[in-house]
């Protein structure tokens, strides 16, 4: 579908791109982890999308699986929520990717 | 107002109250740790009561300052959010809270 193909372009155009909702604090967690290893994500808010922010997120659990935010890309990689990102920062892991995807 | 006479009695008829959103993960959180040290906290989860969820969050913020879930309640007394509650027992100041309140 044409939403398909408009996430399917956003994470493989840039390094780094995060689904969040604003008031969301596990979003805010990983943005923040991100910010602390100086990646600027790329940050989609879902909830100030209007009606294509609940279109975005069925669309992005028919890509990923994963109906939740935050939900996190690496150079077009989906790599999953705050919990795999934080779990992949601690083992050393997240660094090799970024660095593969050219984020910083 | 009739919900605040609610909210007061809910959470001085019980040791500890939990608000919170079912899809919350730091509401989820707290009502783990909780669970983990052995306390069976009373759990509202605001978005199950319909148009009274709002209101609910709306008399939370009146009374204690805050609006955001999860808004934990040991012995009549307000707590705070899931950071708030984590770090008290970090420090093992949420044991003597929770004895006092004869959560346990
Ligand atoms: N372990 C996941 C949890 C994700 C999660 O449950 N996200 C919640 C918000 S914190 C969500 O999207 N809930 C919406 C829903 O369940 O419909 C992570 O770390 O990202
Ligand atoms: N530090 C607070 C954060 C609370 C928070 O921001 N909660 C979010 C959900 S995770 C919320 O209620 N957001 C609703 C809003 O901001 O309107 C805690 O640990 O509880
Ligand atoms: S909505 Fe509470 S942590 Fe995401």
């Amino acid at each position: 579908s044409r939403l398909e193909d408009t996430v399917k372009s956003t994470v493989s155009e840039n390094p780094v791109v995060v689904y969040s909702k604003t008031w969301c604090s596990y979003s805010s967690e990983v943005k923040a982890l991100f910010r602390k290893i100086g990646v600027e994500p790329l940050v989609i808010e879902l909830d100030e999308l209007g009606p294509q922010g609940p279109q975005l997120q069925r669309v992005l659990e028919r890509l990923t699986g994963q109906y939740t935010v935050p939900n996190v890309f690496i150079g077009g990689e989906h790599i999953g929520g705050c919990t795999d990102t934080v779990k992949l920062h601690r083992k050393g892991e997240l660094q090799p990717l970024l660095s593969r995807a050219g984020a910083n």
